[in-house]
């Protein structure tokens, strides 16, 4: 949990909370 | 047994949604094991991707680098540029989260090149994005001003406000 914490660049923040909610569909 | 690949696939989607990301791992590598053994490739393109969408919010970043990587090499064996796109901008993504600049720059600038290929302008503007704050994180000012400033043409182009 510490490293997610770390996370700092926006790019990646918003890569991430996007992601968050994407999954591959069957 | 097909249908049960597919059930795990979608068991697997379910507790990723759920922020389950154990129980989305063994769901996905249930489903990756019975896409193997049909020989469908796209299926298990979807489920090295979705493994290393679980492995990420484990902070496993290592791991979700291994798994883009197939996921990456089965959408060029399927000639599929946008799900190639889209795994050239994860493992940027992750290698920014390892801290090794040099390796996300260049799956950024894999993604950028596509991108462009497709006329796919938002996709452009994100590799723009992350290749920009790569740089900066490299002191590289120069190609962080460049990349900035096409970053900001794009959003203009595209009404990103953000």
């Amino acid at each position: 949990k510490s490293r997610m914490h770390a996370i700092q660049v926006d790019s990646v923040q918003r890569w991430m909370e996007d992601l968050r909610h994407m999954t591959e569909v069957e | 047994r097909a249908a049960q690949g597919r059930t795990h696939g979608n068991l697997g989607n379910t507790y990723y949604l759920l922020g389950n990301f154990r129980r989305a791992v063994a769901s996905h590598e249930q489903r990756l094991l019975i896409a193997k053994e049909f020989g469908d490739r796209a299926a298990q393109r979807r489920a090295y991707c979705n493994l290393g969408n679980a492995f990420i919010f484990l902070g496993e970043f290592e791991v979700a680098a291994e798994h883009y990587k197939k996921a990456l090499q089965l959408a060029r064996q399927l000639k599929d540029r946008a799900v190639e796109a889209q795994a050239c901008y994860s493992l940027g993504n992750t290698y920014t989260l390892l801290h090794d600049y040099e390796r996300a720059i260049d799956y950024h600038l894999k993604h950028l090149i596509i991108a462009q290929d497709l006329n796919d302008r938002i996709g452009e503007g994100r590799a723009c994005w992350s290749l920009g704050n790569a740089h900066t994180a490299l002191g590289n000012h120069d190609q962080a001003m460049h990349f900035a400033e096409k970053h900001l043409e794009i959003s203009k182009e595209t009404g990103d406000r953000g």
